[in-house]
């Protein structure tokens, strides 16, 4: 579902190029559940944001589903990206003056979901995150982790074929986290495709094939499925 | 050093209070070394944003160095801020504009340190926390954790009195979370009062007296220094 082909991609800071990632060979059939971990600055969200469709490779070629998705345009790489793919960013990207409902709307409006069913898709995923009492904050009236809790509830309310998850308990206590990784894997179990990025061994752990990665390299993949 | 008695703070949104902080009380002595645990949502960030000056309570009193600080201006209680209070936010917020580089050195400049000495002790601290390489990056051409970095690099480039740090390690892998724990706590061995925030049970238990709060309250603290 998902096929990577000699993926580069570096980038460039005045006269530095930085090669965050290099030579990324990567097949995912569709619903599996993978977890990727490394060190601080070796590719993971830079890799997360390509199979998203948020960034493109400098070479290499990136398949969806069978089609070779480098070659869209932007704005069709957003049409895919808005019916097909669900994304926890690692820095949450919330709008600031919308309330944590409204944030978690959004992606159902943008999908033309009818009002009364959106109110209460909306409220569901929200009391499944414990943020019932939080619905009418505005970001800047949460905490970090309940910041992260409404990112995460905006990129699954949608159930999208792909969920892609940028460090999503990084802000959680142990407990709350669980919890997440449980919901997660709750949407993998419908057939959801899951990738998570975390630093958390325990997370990582969970996940049915492990990758690893250093200095933009695919250090370690448990299961590779050949190809 | 630091005093809080029966310390509430109440936020208001809509018709709804919360009451984040619930009557704390809190005596810590100078070169202590705390570490803050606790659910999400609990009110750590509203403990250490009052801490260190960033807001102010509904009721109670907060003593800094024995001065009543709680009755000082917002321009009064900004300037004991920068002089004696580094801060490590949970959301890092570093200047977009300036490179990493620019953004330690704000407090530099701040404080009036001469341009020579500045240079040598912003490549300083961002050498010790890996990021030499990443000096003239702006912070959308960082990964997660190396914006963590720079964040706390920037806190502690002027070797504060009292240093706040807010879940500094959640973005972080495991190595650069140690790395990173033992640069704070050779502060601290210099003198620094250090109280971490943290998820991370592994970084918590390196601090000498442990704080666990709930619901706004502090529900355990294990090295009361009778006050
Ligand atoms: N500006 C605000 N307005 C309204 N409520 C707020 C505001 N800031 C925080 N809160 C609420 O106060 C409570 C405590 O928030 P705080 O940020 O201190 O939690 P925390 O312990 O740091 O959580 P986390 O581990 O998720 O970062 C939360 O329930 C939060 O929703
Ligand atoms: N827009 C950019 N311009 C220049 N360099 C970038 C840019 N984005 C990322 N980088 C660099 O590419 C490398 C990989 O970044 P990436 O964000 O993928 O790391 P990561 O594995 O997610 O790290 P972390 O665990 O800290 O989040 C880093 O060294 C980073 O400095
Ligand atoms: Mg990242
Ligand atoms: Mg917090």
């Amino acid at each position: 579902m998902i096929e990577l082909s000699h993926i580069h991609r570096n980038f460039r800071v005045g006269n530095q190029m930085v090669p965050a990632l290099d030579n990324v060979n990567l097949s995912i059939a569709a619903g599996e559940y993978l977890s990727i971990m490394g060190p601080s600055g070796s590719g993971k969200s830079t890799l997360l944001n390509l199979i998203g469709l948020l960034d493109r490779p400098t070479s290499g070629i990136y398949r969806l589903d069978g089609e070779d998705v480098t070659v869209l345009s932007d704005r069709q790489q957003a049409e895919v990206r808005n019916r097909r793919i669900g994304f926890v960013f690692q820095a949450f990207h919330l709008v600031p003056r919308l309330t944590a409902a409204e944030n978690v709307e959004l992606p159902l409006i943008l999908a033309g979901v009818p009002v009364a069913q959106r109110a209460e898709r909306v409220e569901r995923v929200l009391a499944a995150l414990g943020l019932a009492d939080r619905s009418h904050h505005k970001p800047e009236q949460l905490s970090g982790g309940q910041r992260q809790r409404v990112a995460i509830a905006r990129a699954t309310v949608m159930q999208p074929a792909v969920l892609l998850a940028d460090e999503p308990t990084g802000n959680l206590d142990h407990k709350s986290g669980q919890d997440v990784a449980q919901i997660l894997e709750q949407l993998n179990g419908g057939g959801i495709t899951l990738i998570v990025v975390t630093h958390d061994l325990a997370i990582g752990q969970r996940a049915r094939r492990r990758l690893h990665m250093l200095d933009g390299r695919l250090e370690r993949d448990s299961g590779a499925s050949g190809g």
